[in-house]
């Protein structure tokens, strides 16, 4: 229930058109978030003048670290893990696709994307020990089908995670959020039947809300 | 947490005073990731004669405010003094969860008072 009074008026001028109902158990904070928290928090960011040399002021509504306009950040965890069937193994001879669903019913219409950066993490399935070469992963809209539509990209190592960018290819740079963004994705080796499995998927999403932004202001003369 | 606000006559000069909040006495504690309050501060002080004319370094007085003192010394029926308000804000960033589980960061514009001006 939404809370009485004040609060109720306070949490709608911060975006916030209910109380979040409280941190869920199993959702650590990425360090990615972290580091840009500390990077917008003015008193971190000043305590560190590797982070921000004196005398220098933060861009208002600017992400530094991601170089993109934007007052919001959030870190979205796929919602398909848990419905997705256990991997066929490789022997089957065709690597599996995956379908991935972000919820992104938080995000407001007036809300204007300004990156919007997949983040998959590989799990190399036992029999690509050892496999050198690069892979190929495929993005598009679930149901387009992995045919020219969408985005591909080469990928050297499953060692570290693979970001794909979906603004201007999946996602139209000017339209905004769609309440559930559903992707089908596959990673492709040259030599065939190798396989890899995914083992996590999140979308980092910077979005601009322009009515709680100041213009930047002229200092005064 | 608040300086305390200071009543009658002795208020002082308008100026910014310390004023923490904390989350966890909004019970906001449970979502919000970071930071665990801020100081917000606030305006209080009077603007009369030599106030208005605010410190050495301060923000400078309107022209206005400086009339509508001068008003009020030679005809304090008139318009009321002029009022202590913000004159330069900072924002803040908070990190917190939502209700879809996302981790979120936003920034929010004018939350602390930096200083406090007459107007």
């Amino acid at each position: 229930p939404a809370p009485p009074g004040p609060a109720a008026a306070l949490l709608q001028a911060l975006g916030l058109p209910d109380v979040p109902r409280g941190a869920p158990r199993s959702r650590p904070v990425p360090p990615v978030m972290w580091r840009l928290f500390r990077r917008r928090d003015h008193r971190e960011a000043r305590a560190d003048p590797r982070r921000m040399p004196p005398g220098a002021t933060l861009l208002p509504c600017h992400v530094e670290e991601l170089g993109v306009a934007g007052n919001i950040v959030r870190h979205v965890l796929d919602r398909g893990a848990a419905a997705r069937p256990p991997e066929p193994s490789s022997a089957v001879g065709q690597c599996p696709e995956w379908t991935v669903v972000f919820d992104l019913s938080a995000v407001e219409p007036a809300e204007r994307p300004s990156q919007a950066r997949l983040e998959l993490r590989f799990a190399a399935a036992e029999a690509t020990v050892g496999t050198t070469g690069s892979w190929e992963l495929s993005v598009a809209p679930a149901g387009a089908g992995l045919g020219p539509v969408g985005l591909r990209q080469v990928v050297p190592t499953l060692g570290l995670p693979v970001r794909a960018e979906l603004l201007g290819s999946i996602w139209a740079r000017n339209a905004s959020a769609p309440r559930s963004l559903r992707l089908t994705l596959a990673l492709r080796h040259r030599t065939p039947a190798v396989c890899a499995r995914l083992a996590e998927a999140s979308l980092l999403l910077v979005t601009l809300d322009q009515r709680l932004c100041h213009p930047l202001a002229r200092p005064r003369r | 947490e608040a300086e305390p606000p200071v009543g009658g006559g002795s208020v002082g000069a308008c100026r910014a005073r310390r004023l923490y909040v904390s989350f966890r006495e909004v019970g906001w504690h449970r979502w919000v990731i970071a930071p665990r309050g801020f100081l917000a501060n606030y305006c209080q002080g009077k603007c009369a004669l030599p106030a208005v004319l605010s410190e050495p370094g301060g923000t400078p007085a309107l022209n206005h405010a400086v009339l509508r003192t001068l008003m009020h010394a030679a005809a304090p029926g008139t318009a009321g003094l002029p009022c202590c308000v913000p004159a330069r804000l900072s924002p803040i960033s908070v990190l917190f969860f939502d209700n879809s589980d996302n981790v979120v960061l936003r920034h929010y514009e004018d939350m602390v008072v930096d200083e406090c001006g007459c107007r």
